[in-house]
C-alpha cells in the first residue's frame, strides 16, 4: 500500500459515497444515470467475488464489501424509492452495446482462463467504460449538477492517482498488471475532457454546462 | 502470471 493508492480508494469512496448522499438528500436522481451505477454494480460485483476465496486485509475485504453495499443502495434508490424522479428520457445509452464486446474480450485476453479470473478481467473492462451512460447523459442535457461534477471529479481523482501508482509499484516493487494497466489509462482518458470542464467551470462556481 | 493470480488492489 502507497500513499496513492491509499488516497486514490479514498477518493473513489467518497466519490461513491457522495452520489449516494446527493441522491438521499436531495430525494432526487435527476441528472444520473442508472444505467452507469447499475455498471458499476456488476463491476463490483463481479471482481469481488474474491472475499470468498481470497483474504488480503481486512482493509480489502472492509473496503470490497462497501463498495458493493454502497452500489447497491445507490441502484435500489435509483430504480425503486426515487424512480420517480429518475431522468430515464435522457439515460439512452445501450448498455449491452459495452458488455458484449468487453464480455468478449474479457473472455480472450485475461492471465488466467478461469471462471474467476475472467469474471476479474470483465469487471476490470468493464469499469473502463461505465462511465460513459453518465457522461452521455450530460452531454445530452448540456449539464451537469455541481454535485455529480463533485461525483466525477472525485471517480476520476481516483482513477488517475491509480496510474501513479502503478508507477510506484513497478519502480519500488517489479510489479504491474498489464491488464489494469491498460484499462485504467483508457478509463482515464475518458474523463479528461470532463477534468477540463470541472477546472474551468466548476472550481470557479460555476455550474458544469457545455457549450452550445 | 502463475495460476491463482493475487489481485490485491480495489
Amino acid at each position: 500500500m502507497n500513499i496513492f493508492r491509499l488516497v486514490g480508494d479514498l477518493s473513489h469512496l467518497l466519490a461513491i459515497l457522495l452520489l449516494l448522499w446527493k441522491i438521499w438528500k436531495t430525494r432526487s436522481c435527476a441528472g444520473v444515470s442508472g444505467k452507469s451505477q447499475i455498471m458499476f454494480g456488476l463491476v463490483y460485483i463481479t471482481r469481488y467475488l474474491d472475499l470468498f476465496t481470497n483474504f488480503i486485509s481486512i482493509y480489502n475485504t472492509t473496503m470490497k464489501a462497501i463498495f458493493i453495499a454502497v452500489a447497491i443502495a445507490t441502484i435500489y434508490l435509483i430504480y425503486f424509492k426515487f424512480k420517480a424522479t429518475y431522468d430515464s428520457n435522457h439515460d439512452t445509452f445501450r448498455m449491452e452495446f459495452l458488455i458484449v464486446p468487453v464480455g468478449g474480450l474479457a473472455f480472450l485476453v485475461n492471465h488466467d482462463f478461469t471462471a474467476l479470473e475472467i469474471l476479474w478481467t470483465f469487471s476490470i473492462y468493464l469499469e473502463s467504460v461505465a462511465i460513459l451512460p453518465q457522461l452521455f447523459m450530460i452531454s445530452k442535457t448540456g449539464e451537469a449538477e455541481t454535485i455529480t461534477s463533485h461525483y466525477l471529479f472525485a471517480l476520476g481523482s481516483y482513477r488517475a492517482l491509480y496510474i501513479v501508482n502503478w508507477v510506484y509499484r513497478y519502480y519500488f516493487e517489479g510489479f504491474f498488471d498489464l491488464i489494469a494497466i491498460v484499462a485504467g489509462c483508457v478509463q482515464t482518458i475518458l474523463y479528461c475532457d470532463f477534468f477540463y470542464l470541472y477546472v474551468t467551470k466548476v472550481m470557479h462556481g460555476k455550474k458544469l454546462s457545455l457549450p452550445a | 502470471h502463475a495460476h491463482g493470480h493475487k489481485h490485491d488492489e480495489l
